[in-house]
This record gives C-alpha cells, sequence and structure tokens, in this order.
C-alpha cells in the first residue's frame, strides 16, 4: 500500500504566461516526482500539484525564488486519506 | 436477499457496487446489466441499460470514472442510475425521455485502476496496461481515444499521467466503448464525467478549429450551468477543452463528436472546498444532484433536437 506521509498539495496561481512556462518547466523535472492534479495552461486557470515530502521544500523554494503566488490546498494528504478509509469503515459498519 | 439499503452518500468498493447494479435491474424491470467487453485484468465492463421498449432507439451514453482516483465520479453515477430509474414514470421530463431513447450508463469506466486506488494507490488515474519495455504501468485513457491522437496535449513518456499509449483504443476499456458506440450506431448524446475543477467541456480538446455546432453546443452548456448552479450555488466555467482549460489530444468526446454524435460534452465536477480528488462523502449527493440537474439539460435538448 502506497502511503502519502507528508505529500503536500498546492494550489499555484500564474500572474502572466512566464509564470505559466515556469510551471511547465517544473513539470518536466522528472526526478521531483510531481503529479498535477490541474496543469499549467493559462493564467486563468490555477494550477494544482500533488508533491512527495521529499520535494516538498524544494518546489517551495523554486516557488518563492520566481515570485509565483501559491497556497496550501492539502496540508499532509495522508491525514486526508486516513480519514476517508475511516469514514468508509464506518459507513459500511453501518 | 436484497436490502434496498445501499448507502449513495458513501464510498463504495467495485464489488459493493457491481452488487448494486445487480439490485437496480432487480428492482426496475427496464434496467438491464450488459457487458460491454473486459478491462486489461479481465473484468467485465458492465453497462446499465434503461429502455422501455423498441429496437435500436436513439440513445444517450453516461460514463464515469474512466480516471481512477476521481471517485467522487463513480460515486455520482451510482446515484445518477438509482435517479433515472426510480423517476420514470413519476417525473415527466424522464418518463418522456425514456418514452423515446435508450439510455446507457458506465459507472466505472476503468476497473482495474478503481480497484487499485482500493488497495494499493489511492491517487491512480491511469489503466493498468503493462507497456512493453517500460517499468512503469498505465494509459491515459483520456488520452488514447482515435482523436488527433499523439499529437501536443498528451504525453509519449510511458511514466506520465498523460501517456497516450502505444496505438489508439489500446487500452481494451476505451475500445470496448470504441466497438459499442460504432455497432449501436444511433447514439445522440454522450457524457463523459470526471473531477474535479467545475468546468462544462465540449470539443474540441486537440485542436483550436471550432466545431461546426459550437454556437449550440455552447448555448447548451450556458443553461445546463445555470441549472446546475441553481441548486448550491456551485460555479462552473464552461467552453471546448482547449479553450477553458488546455490542449488535451486523443481524448473521448474529441472521437464521439467525430463519430457524428453532436452532444458530446464532458463534466468535471465539483470541489467545493479544498480537497482535490478527495471530496469528502458527505458531498456525494450535494454533488450528483447538481450534476443532475445539468444533465437533464442536456438530454432533454438532445430529446427535442433529435438529428
Amino acid at each position: 500500500l502506497e502511503t502519502f506521509v507528508g505529500h503536500q498539495v498546492l494550489r499555484i496561481k500564474t500572474k502572466n504566461e512566464e509564470e505559466v512556462k515556469q510551471l511547465q518547466l517544473l513539470e518536466s523535472l522528472e526526478h521531483l516526482e510531481l503529479d498535477f492534479w490541474i496543469n499549467p495552461s493559462a493564467t486563468a486557470v490555477p494550477v494544482d500539484v500533488r508533491i512527495p515530502a521529499v520535494s516538498v521544500q524544494s518546489v517551495k523554494a523554486f516557488l518563492e525564488s520566481q515570485g509565483i503566488e501559491y497556497s496550501i490546498l492539502i496540508e499532509d494528504l495522508q491525514d486526508v486519506l486516513d480519514k476517508e478509509k475511516q469514514d468508509m469503515a464506518e459507513s459500511a459498519q453501518r | 436477499q436484497r436490502s434496498g439499503s445501499f448507502d449513495f452518500g458513501a464510498y463504495h468498493t467495485l464489488d459493493d457496487i457491481n452488487s448494486e447494479l445487480d439490485h437496480l435491474v432487480s428492482e426496475y424491470s427496464f434496467v438491464e446489466k450488459i457487458q460491454i467487453g473486459e478491462s486489461y485484468e479481465k473484468r467485465p465492463l458492465y453497462v446499465l441499460k434503461f429502455s422501455t421498449g423498441g429496437s435500436n432507439r436513439p440513445a444517450i451514453w453516461l460514463d464515469a470514472g474512466i480516471h481512477s482516483r476521481e471517485w467522487v465520479t463513480q460515486a455520482s453515477a451510482l446515484w445518477i442510475a438509482n435517479k433515472i430509474a426510480s423517476d420514470y414514470g413519476t417525473d415527466a421530463s424522464i418518463t418522456s425521455l425514456l418514452d423515446k431513447m435508450d439510455l446507457f450508463l458506465l459507472p466505472v469506466a476503468n476497473p482495474d485502476g478503481f480497484v487499485y486506488t482500493h488497495t494499493s494507490n489511492r491517487m491512480w488515474r491511469k489503466t493498468r496496461s503493462k507497456i512493453p519495455g517500460s517499468i512503469c504501468v498505465g494509459v491515459d485513457p483520456n488520452r488514447n481515444w482515435d482523436a488527433g491522437f499523439g499529437e501536443a496535449g498528451a504525453s509519449g513518456n510511458s511514466c506520465s499521467e498523460t501517456y497516450h499509449g502505444p496505438y489508439p483504443n489500446s487500452e481494451p476499456e476505451v475500445k470496448s466503448i470504441v466497438d459499442f458506440v460504432k455497432s449501436h450506431g444511433n447514439i445522440k448524446a454522450f457524457v463523459s464525467i470526471h473531477s474535479y475543477s467545475q468546468l462544462l467541456l465540449y470539443p474540441y480538446g486537440y485542436t483550436e478549429t471550432p466545431v461546426p455546432d459550437q454556437q449550440e453546443l455552447h448555448e447548451v452548456s450556458a443553461k445546463a450551468v445555470a441549472a446546475l448552479s441553481s441548486l448550491y450555488g456551485t460555479k462552473y466555467k464552461y467552453g471546448s477543452i482547449i479553450t477553458t482549460i488546455y490542449r488535451a489530444s486523443g481524448g473521448t468526446i474529441d472521437w464521439t463528436y467525430n463519430q457524428g454524435i453532436k452532444y458530446s460534452f464532458t463534466f468535471e465536477l465539483r470541489d467545493t472546498g479544498r480537497y482535490g480528488f478527495l471530496l469528502p462523502a458527505k458531498q456525494i449527493v450535494p454533488t450528483a444532484e447538481e450534476t443532475w440537474l445539468a444533465l437533464k439539460v442536456i438530454m432533454e435538448h438532445t430529446r427535442d433536437n433529435m438529428y
């Protein structure tokens, strides 16, 4: 069972085409193992990305260095998954 | 014994979902479960057929869960199946629709991926097919259709979440739908349900060339979104895939539109809050309810504008 302890999901809001291009560059960096829930495309659409625990700091540092605005959509993915699993178990019990 | 106590406001395993399909079939004489094919790992692809008679009537197709981690879509599809079945004979709109047309509903379009999300990796999106020569598994089944296949807007890297696969329809899950649509030959509307960015989209995704029916599809989308938003105020955007979200090649509804199915749409269901693919179960029913209002607009428009 794959766990997601420490994985964060960030919502990134781009202001211009240049920032979109920076995110597309980020997308191409395979070693970060990013999972784009919503891919970078146009400035009107926010980008959501799941970041493994080991890459969180580097990605945040990259965004901050580029002045790209982001917020944390999910603080710790595993916490949310655990809650979901618990809800399912309770529902099945009912 | 059938209990009839299925909880539509909870997430369920594939076995539970399949049991509920059987339950609906046992409860309603006009509902039939048909198998249109099987997945890579040999799981059956079950479609509910709602038909009140006639032969090869014009039909509407709905599918959900082609991206397995989008759990609210499979869950909403079950609620919708129950709604269609229970409203026939009491709701004038559904009664009139099913008196003229058949309806096909595929609640779990990617069963291998869905089981994998329950057993191994909740975040799994693709199919589970093995790619010769690659350590990575799976193809994005929404990039595997024969419409701009392999062009920009999909990845040739088998490890990517948007890997288009080795050739069009390489995935048995996709090929089964393609074969069904072709052999039926009288499908008038095709709606594919995804989550979660609150969008109602029409073709194209692989080209900026507008579809010939753009104006009509845009108007139907506006009406559908207005109906959806009227229930809980959920805000949706609508438009063509490429102009509204991003370029995506090899997508489902681009292929269906090119097959002559004018009313081809794809939904991206709600994310009210900051949940992404992990929409809490308590939001399943509200999501399904609001989606249903939009679906009804599309289905009624199809019924009233037969071509």
